[in-house]
């Protein structure tokens, strides 16, 4: 049986828009 | 008399057929399959709607450039985990055909207090959304948090995920415990 790795992704921050935070 | 004339759904230009009365109107149009899709790219105020089909063409040509990487099983790491503000962290998974959205998001909700949601969206419709399984994992042993749950839809919006707290919730001591040098892993799997 064979076991692959999951490949990892870095991901960078991304800020909101307020307008978003106001919806929610 | 209004109530009892039946009034065609509003996406009858996009392809609905049904007729409703005033009392299921609203309800219907909430949730048909018709209306047209919200940009599903999360922080921004796009306004955009479109065709399901025009989706991945809007968000190519029109947003920041997403990862996209291939697989069942994917360990998602979102750098810099402790940056102040309403912050969202955002890559795509493809697999079984399909492209799906992984979000992360962040909260201040009062000074020193920050909450964090994350879950997965199916570039798709409901129907296709309901065939889909997420599974979210936290792991630094011996500790080891989970959440799994159906796939939602990009026609449902993020909102009322977020509202509901219908998804992998965590705060700012939860994320103590497995953030490493000021980045999270977490090990996606999609089924």
């Amino acid at each position: 049986r064979t076991y692959r790795m999951p490949k990892e992704v870095r991901v960078e921050p991304h800020k909101f828009a307020a307008e978003l935070i106001h919806r929610l | 008399v209004a109530s009892s004339v039946l009034f065609p759904c509003k996406f009858t230009s996009f392809g609905c057929g049904l007729t409703l009365s005033p009392a299921e109107k609203p309800e219907h149009e909430e949730l048909c399959e018709f209306r047209p899709y919200s940009c599903p790219c999360p922080g921004t105020c796009c306004h955009w709607q479109g065709q399901l089909n025009a989706v991945m063409h809007h968000l190519t040509s029109h947003h920041r450039p997403i990862t996209t990487v291939q697989g069942e099983d994917v360990i998602f790491l979102a750098t810099n985990i402790h940056i102040t503000g309403a912050i969202d962290w955002v890559m795509m998974q493809a697999c079984f055909g399909h492209h799906f959205l992984l979000i992360l998001q962040k909260m201040d909700k009062y000074e020193g207090y920050r909450q964090y949601f994350a879950f997965v969206q199916l570039i798709g419709t409901r129907n296709e959304a309901d065939k889909f399984n997420y599974r979210m994992e936290l792991n630094s042993p011996p500790r080891r948090m989970a959440w799994e749950a159906r796939v939602r839809s990009i026609h449902e919006g993020i909102a009322a995920t977020i509202r509901n707290s219908d998804c992998l919730v965590f705060d700012t001591d939860i994320i103590e415990f497995f953030a490493v040098s000021g980045s999270l892993g977490i090990n996606v799997t999609i089924s």
